[in-house]
């Protein structure tokens, strides 16, 4: 563990709970996009599969963390789809994930470390989740802004992953460890928060809102 | 080793 792949967890596990508060606490899951909320629980589910197939004892933290993550996204589904479905904005939330869910899918069995269940489901995994954000940008795209707290949700988001890069360039320097399909889907992923990127740091840290287009 | 083939990170 470092102190990069440590904050980058800690920004994800932010992000999570700041967009779960959001819900919660305003009663509304306007702005949000259900789409890629759901992207994100396949993901999780996909990715720790390992804890569904044999039992581990929650000893390490990181069986924790997992179970928190597939909890979470999967209580955020359920406020988005069933309690606060009344206020889901699904007009707006209207990029096609079967666009996304089919060629990670399909890239997970053609580029892939080892032809196995579950490597091509980590790997569909890490494929997807490079691409899950795309319904929420194009949800703000489409309504032309987003609220702050969607937006610090959406810099947590991103941050963790881009937290992560620092993570690997730290493990190749030190541990000489590489996985590279988790390096490349991070890079893209990365490289999609860019545009918020820039318009969080120029306008939301000065107090102003995000409007698009800008 | 298939130990540190495993996918160690979150």
């Amino acid at each position: 563990m470092n102190i990069f792949r440590l904050f980058g967890d800690l920004s994800h596990l932010a992000a999570i709970a700041i967009l779960l508060l959001k819900i919660w606490k305003t009663r509304s899951c306007a702005g949000v996009s259900g789409k890629t909320q759901l992207l994100f629980a396949v993901c999780f589910i996909t990715r720790y599969i390992d804890l569904f197939l044999h039992f581990v004892s929650l000893y390490n933290t990181e069986k924790v963390m997992k179970l928190i993550y597939i909890s979470a996204s999967v209580f955020t589904c359920y406020l988005i789809f069933f309690k606060f479905k009344a206020t889901y904005d699904g007009n707006h939330d209207s990029m096609r994930a079967e666009f996304l869910i089919v060629p990670a899918a399909g890239l997970a069995c053609l580029i892939n470390t080892k032809f196995d269940a579950i490597e091509i489901l980590w790997t569909f995994s890490i494929y997807l989740e490079a691409v899950a954000i795309l319904p929420q940008l194009f949800l703000i795209s489409k309504t032309g802004e987003a609220e702050t707290i969607t937006s610090h949700y959406l810099f947590a988001q991103g941050s963790y992953r881009a937290l992560y890069i620092l993570n690997w360039i730290y493990r190749y320097h030190y541990e000489s460890h590489v996985d590279t399909i988790a390096i490349v889907a991070g890079v893209v992923q990365t490289i999609l928060y860019c545009d918020f990127f820039y318009l969080y740091i120029t306008k939301v840290v000065k107090g102003q809102k995000i409007v698009l287009p800008a | 080793s298939p130990a540190d083939e495993k996918h160690d990170e979150l």
